[in-house]
């Protein structure tokens, strides 16, 4: 899977 | 940050004060599952790993990260030392190894990156999902619950509810694609909810005691 991720959310 | 967004995450930290002040107020933790709140902490913990990073988004993300580590270790302590004789572990009996098990199954197979930060994170986002499935189970055990215990949950769920249209909102104001892991895994956990808030809005708010139709 494709790197999203700010990770920005709780 | 959005509307959405905000609300959830104040109603997330709502539900918390609320289960503090359950605690502290009736000094009992009777109706909670200690193995829920167990989770809970298995789940900021495996998420905030990132906190050792340094990798900085903001002071809101941060101050809320460590609230929320150190509010659900503080539960588990009011649990298990300061009003350990009001936890009944007979009726909290939902094996949490089946939740366990396949969340890290799950979190191998789907997740951003082979790394120590993003399977902890996968793993956590999977594990939240159905984190509240002891207590729900121990709702469905006992038929009833104190009116204060129905807030908390019904916050949780409002939180949960709330973050759906932060995606879809997020999905057009943004350039970042779809945090499929995240969204997938909030849909379900928001699902779980369903039943209990039906019973929450038809009797709890309506001024009646929350009990399980036999």
């Amino acid at each position: 899977v494709q790197a999203f991720a700010a990770h920005d959310e709780l | 940050m959005n509307f959405f967004r905000l609300l959830g995450d104040l109603s997330h930290l709502a539900s918390i004060f609320i289960l503090l002040h359950k605690i502290q107020t009736t000094r009992s933790c009777r109706g909670i599952s200690f193995k829920t709140q167990v989770l809970y902490v298995v789940v900021f913990v495996t998420r905030y790993l990132d906190l050792l990073t340094f990798q900085f988004h903001s002071i809101y993300n941060t101050v809320m990260k460590l609230f929320f580590i150190g509010s659900s270790i503080y539960i588990l302590y009011l649990m298990r030392v300061r009003f350990r004789p009001t936890n009944d572990p007979s009726i909290d009996t939902f094996r949490i190894e089946y939740l366990l098990g396949p969340c890290a199954v799950l979190s191998l197979i789907f997740n951003y990156g082979y790394t120590w930060l993003e399977i902890p994170w996968s793993f956590s986002i999977f594990l939240e999902s159905v984190a509240i499935l002891p207590q729900l189970f121990m709702l469905q055990r006992t038929g009833e619950a104190e009116t204060i215990t129905t807030h908390y949950i019904a916050a949780l769920g409002a939180y949960r509810a709330l973050y759906i249209p932060n995606w879809i909102f997020r999905y057009f104001t943004e350039d970042n694609g779809v945090d499929a892991i995240a969204v997938v895994a909030g849909i379900v956990q928001t699902a779980l909810y369903v039943d209990f808030g039906w019973i929450y809005f038809t009797k709890v708010l309506q001024g009646q005691k929350f009990e399980l139709p036999a």
